[in-house]
């Protein structure tokens, strides 16, 4: 364990409650995407197949149950108790277009063809594309709440501080895990774009962020 | 190995 992957779990974990407390407190789930969302959801379940399997650390199962209880919650509340405030008709990403080629590459690049294995990566390369329909329902509408870019913020931020562990890693202990870096690296890129906006617009104290 | 055989990252 290092200060960046810790810096990064616990901006992983901001984020998420953020985003639970915001739908929690305000009872309504305006401007979420439910489907981005449910492939967070779908990407802890996947991952963390090994939770009853292999034990590295209370840390690491303490955070494992608590990531896929805020997950599946913050769906719970998209999709049942303020399902009538979800804006669907705004939610409309393609997700099969992210399933299809996650699912065939995390065929092709794994470390082992093994179900646990298979899973994994695919829980690796779809966490690299599941915040597609946010973004995009952001770009629909043109506008997004303040506290749903500081969400967006820390969330970008983890994979990030994560390229620094990985790095760390890399020249402390010479361990390296491709399929996760390059996935994490891809991840990043594509938070750019909005990280660019939120310092320029959201930081400025403009309340919400307005697309150009 | 350079992949982790048991993930160890969350």
């Amino acid at each position: 364990m290092n200060v960046f992957r810790l810096a990064g779990d616990v901006s992983h974990l901001v984020a998420i409650i953020i985003l639970l407390l915001k739908i929690w407190r305000s009872k309504s789930c305006a401007g979420i995407s439910g489907k981005s969302q449910v492939l967070f959801a779908l990407v802890f379940t996947t991952r963390y197949l090994d939770l009853f399997t292999v034990f590295i650390s209370v840390y690491n199962t303490v955070m494992k149950v608590v990531f896929l209880a805020l997950s599946y919650a913050t769906v719970y509340l998209i999709y049942m108790r303020f399902r009538n405030s979800y804006n669907s008709e705004n939610d409309t990403f393609r997700v099969e277009f992210l399933l299809v080629p996650v699912i065939g590459l995390s065929f092709l690049e794994n470390y082992a063809f093994t179900p646990l294995e298979i899973l994994w990566t695919f829980s690796i390369f779809l966490e690299a594309v599941a915040i597609m329909p946010q973004l995009f329902m952001i770009t629909k509408t043109g506008e997004a709440e303040s506290i749903t870019t500081h969400y967006l913020f820390f969330l970008g931020l983890y994979r990030a501080l994560y390229i620094a562990n990985w790095v760390w890693r890399y020249h402390t202990e010479s361990f390296y895990d491709l399929i996760a870096i390059v996935s994490g690296v891809v991840q990043t890129i594509f938070f750019c774009d909005f990280f660019y906006l939120y310092f320029t617009r959201v930081l400025r104290g403009r309340g919400k962020m307005t697309l150009p | 190995a350079d992949e982790a055989e048991a993930h160890d990252e969350l």
